[in-house]
């Protein structure tokens, strides 16, 4: 099972890429 | 449903929920006093919505709504979600391939592009890469087809197209997309419709692909 | 719908799919021939299936549907799909929840564990607080809920639970789950339901939270 999870594409990185959007989007509303 | 959209603007998730709204006549308004970091921080938004993440969606009867496909469905109309179960799960099919497939490469490619990210090389190409793959397998079943479902606009095009938006408008030049002329058939047939017009306004597509700007 | 499944064993993706027809009756089985890497790679299957993508699903009469929440959707029933569009879109909610909130933090905490990823102390630190903020809102929902959307087992309880597996298996030990108390018995209802057990077995709640192995 191991080595299927490991071809799974999972975003590791959203968090990185939510915390950058939800920063630039309130940057821009205040 | 009709109710009370909560996001900031230009946001393509809301825009979804907005576009979903112009076809089914639900009275969706956003709320003009929210402000992105502040309102959905407040105690009051976070005991509606506890994750406090937009666009979040609350019916004139009090539901709350999280998640921008949940509030599409929501006020979207039977034609829009599917009528049979299986037509259903096909839209749902294709809601997941835009969140899945399509937007991890899209921010990855081009949020750099509008300094919202630092920029990675290996990063970005790969992300260029996944774009073709999810344009291809895009291309493939809109060859025979006009929309992605059935015979007539769904929630599968509404999320797709407004997931599709940002790589269309920043880094899809006309040599990156010319091998898509299926996805660009449909993408074009979709911005021109009326109702979603009246959401993103006049669309220009991309003449230059956009690079990261130090 | 009944039809074919193509996947590899043990894959929480599969299991909605398995429990949701344990519940609805629809006929899924799962191909034996199947060998990952190689059948999802072979020109027969791209054919159906473009993203050679897996969990995939060709229904008895030759549609094929991919993404585990659709084929879910497709082998369920109305009770599990939700009677109301307003029920469906709160299902929509959760499947996303699942697959947004949950997914990405436990693979970046688990994977390490199982010797499938290069671990990253900043990178798992952040993924425990995000399985700690998801905790959080589905104990808040849960407290007075027996299931997620209604009063009876949904597709969003379904999906919740399977995604939720690897970390209540590897990592969620006694003490860190302490303060989620609802999610906990309702994690513990959702594994005794017999649809279930028939399909993930006898389920062992982690005792000691799993460290990265050298």
């Amino acid at each position: 099972m191991a080595l299927e999870l490991a071809h799974e594409n999972i975003w590791f990185d959203k968090w990185r890429a939510d915390d950058a959007e939800r920063q630039f989007y309130e940057n821009k509303a205040q | 449903a009709s109710g009370t959209l909560y996001t900031y603007p230009e946001n393509f998730r809301a825009f979804k929920v907005l576009i979903s709204a112009q076809y089914s006549g639900s009275k969706v308004n956003v709320d003009s006093n929210f402000v992105f970091g502040e309102t959905n921080k407040s105690e009051a938004f976070l005991k509606k919505f506890p994750l406090g993440k937009v666009p979040a969606f609350e019916t004139s009867d009090g539901k709350c709504i999280f998640e921008s496909n949940a509030i599409s469905w929501a006020v979207a109309n039977e034609q829009l979600r599917g009528k049979s179960a299986m037509d259903q799960a096909q839209i749902v099919s294709w809601m997941n391939f835009a969140d899945n497939e399509i937007l991890p490469a899209s921010c990855t490619w081009v949020f750099p592009c509008l300094g919202i990210m630092q920029f990675n090389k290996g990063n970005s190409e790969r992300a260029k890469e996944d774009v073709k793959k999810a344009l291809g397998a895009l291309n493939t079943h809109l060859l025979p087809r006009t929309f992605l479902v059935g015979e007539r606009i769904s929630l599968a095009d509404i999320s797709v197209c407004c997931t599709l938006l940002h790589l269309y408008q920043y880094v899809l030049e006309p040599a990156f997309r010319k091998p898509f002329q299926n996805v660009n058939r449909w993408f074009t047939t979709m911005i021109n419709q009326p109702q979603v017009k009246a959401i993103i306004g006049d669309f220009k597509l991309c003449e230059k692909m956009a690079q990261f700007d130090n």
